[in-house]
């Protein structure tokens, strides 16, 4: 059976979106069925696959709030390897459409059922912020990534996360594992960077990815195609990192 | 009469705290009495200040929500020059207890009224999010600066901020002159960023400030020790920007 892999931090632009595009195409490259679902109302995820958001005929908004939808025509193949269920800004709607619903929280995980026979992976592209939406893609999860910038100020952050975490575990996902760190756009010419990756080792010990992103701008840079790194930039080494990461997620959650 | 700035933008990690800590400490340089507001609850521009927000005695919360509290209790003098009113979790209550508030937009305007009769300037950093914060900020706003990244990913999510900007306008806030938008994170050498700051001047013309701000890593460094990039490296390029910052903002906003 597959595995949901949300892709989660409530700070903005610390790469969750970069994580999700780049990692399911590395992925993909190894031969795992991959799904992609953005799942943030800016559709940024969506847009990095050179698409509009505001032109697509069906997202993951249809398929979430109405059990009845047939997700399948929500599905879009990419050139980039892995499935895209695109998002657009409907989906902010979703958070005050169901506020009042019973068994809110588990609307994602029972979309996603019964995709889980079909792909060997899903990552869930998460919104910079801690309501319903995240909540839902916790629930839904076998997995957790956190992307973490190396800068001071961007570590700080990360105690409302964790504490989130742990209260979706307590309550709705029980079998939950502790959440993966990604350091990211690390600048190993500078000290500072590597100071701050050092304390987020020293404090996370093996939860941390031995895979580390680095500041490059490349990888601003594919998405204006619509490509991964992988496709925009195959033989650099931060398509390496990617490739390198997907083994090391793999692993994780020992898929062999 | 002193003027109130918001520094706004949804998105996260784009400059926003870093533009008040260091916009604040060069306007003061030139002699401008000024004001900082830290309006996150996550009270990084606090952080920034080296302090805990974990152990204030009082913050911008207080006198927020309670007309009768004396706000000069919350200031705090900063080794920076601009004195600051800092925030801690407790102002993530605000959100839900003015939802029902006649006039809620209003109550950060009441609570800095009295202030900008010893202000010149008063920084308000905000949130990432558009929520009853945000919108505060905006209505008790005489101008508006919006910290934008050139990346593309991160230029993408200006539609929602200024339609957001024309409604306070229109019902809440009518003097509110266009706002001002500032590259940052800007780095010179690729060409990536440089087409994303043209598309930036192409798309708002006069509204972007002169000035860029650089990526560079000595902004990320200097928050640890609690310092602006004016004390802790004053002579740099990137100290000289926020004075050149410094003077932009006050020829927009005619204070001589
Ligand atoms: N390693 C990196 N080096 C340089 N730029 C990067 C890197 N990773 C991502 N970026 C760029 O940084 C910006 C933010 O990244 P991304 O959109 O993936 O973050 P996010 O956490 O998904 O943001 P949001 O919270 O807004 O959804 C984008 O412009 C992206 O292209
Ligand atoms: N010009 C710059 N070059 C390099 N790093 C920068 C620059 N400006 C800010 N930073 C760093 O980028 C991170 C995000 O900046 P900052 O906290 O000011 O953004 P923000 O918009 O206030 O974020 P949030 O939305 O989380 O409040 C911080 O670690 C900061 O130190
Ligand atoms: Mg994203
Ligand atoms: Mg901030």
């Amino acid at each position: 059976k597959g595995k949901v892999v949300a892709i989660a931090n409530q700070n903005g632009g610390v790469g969750k979106t970069t994580t999700a595009m780049n990692l399911g195409a590395a992925l993909h490259e190894l031969g795992e069925n991959t799904l992609l679902v953005d799942f943030d109302p800016q559709g940024t995820l969506t847009i990095a696959h050179g698409l509009d958001p505001d032109s697509l005929s069906s997202t993951i908004y249809n398929a979430f709030v109405n059990p009845d939808f047939d997700i399948r025509e929500a599905i879009l193949c990419s050139e980039n390897g892995a499935d895209l269920i695109p998002a657009n800004i409907d989906l902010s709607a979703a958070e005050v459409e169901l506020l009042s619903e019973l068994g809110r929280e588990t609307y994602l995980k029972e979309t996603l059922k019964t995709l889980k026979d079909h792909y060997n992976f899903i990552l869930v592209d998460c919104p910079p912020s801690l309501g319903l939406l995240t909540i839902n893609a916790l629930v839904a999860a076998d997995a957790v990534i956190i992307p973490v910038v190396t800068q001071y100020l961007r570590f700080r952050g990360m105690k409302l996360l964790l504490d989130t975490l742990e209260r979706v575990k307590a309550r709705l996902n029980p079998g939950l594992p502790p959440p993966r760190i990604l350091p990211t756009m690390f600048q190993s010419r500078t000290i500072h960077s590597r100071e701050v990756l050092e304390e987020i080792r020293n404090t996370f010990g093996s939860q941390v990815f031995q895979t580390v992103i680095r500041h490059t701008v490349r990888l601003a840079e594919a998405p204006i195609g619509g490509k991964s790194i992988l496709k925009f930039d195959s033989a650099s080494a931060h398509a390496e990192a990617y490739r390198q990461l997907a083994k090391e997620v793999k692993t994780w959650l020992s898929v062999n």
